[in-house]
């Protein structure tokens, strides 16, 4: 069974490693 | 039959902040097993299994292509189900129960919403569709 996902918001990525977004 | 799981890369080192999470190390492989629209994914790797940052993990396969909606600029208009404070500058700070309308709809659960003159990012678990577009 599938533990319920965490209840705070994830992590921003890594500011290195941000996809590009245009 | 047998189920196919989606294999991503992981792209930088997580350290697990609860229980059910997985630690990352940086160029593991992990097997997707379901895909939350709040950004976190339950993984598993090897013998582990659960939570991982989606923003932490590349697809494997195609790493070009592009899973996310196109941006919705009209806006949806979604209700805050919980207060959020900006830590980083492209976020934006709402109090419980405001109304905004959501633009982008980001994998890594960090949706793009407008309110008023001002756009940023907002944990998407903490917005509830109201199941209407703004009238233009």
């Amino acid at each position: 069974s599938i533990k319920q996902p965490p209840q705070n918001p994830p992590p921003r990525p890594p500011p290195e490693m941000r996809r590009k977004r245009t | 039959g047998p189920i196919m799981l989606e294999t991503y890369r992981v792209i930088a080192d997580y350290s697990k902040t609860s229980k059910y999470e997985l630690n990352l190390k940086a160029g593991d492989l992990v097997d997707i097993v379901e895909k939350s629209s709040n950004g976190w994914w339950f993984c598993q790797c090897e013998t582990q299994r659960g939570w991982a940052p989606a923003s932490y993990l590349e697809p494997l396969d195609q790493p070009e292509e592009s899973e996310e909606e196109e941006p919705n600029y009209a806006g949806e208009l979604y209700k805050t189900t919980k207060a959020y404070k900006a830590v980083e500058e492209d976020e934006i700070s709402l109090e419980v129960g405001e109304i905004v309308e959501v633009i982008h709809k980001l994998l890594d659960g960090w949706w793009v919403v407008r309110k008023g003159e001002e756009t940023g990012h907002y944990p998407s678990m903490f917005l509830w569709s109201t199941g209407e577009r703004k009238e233009v």
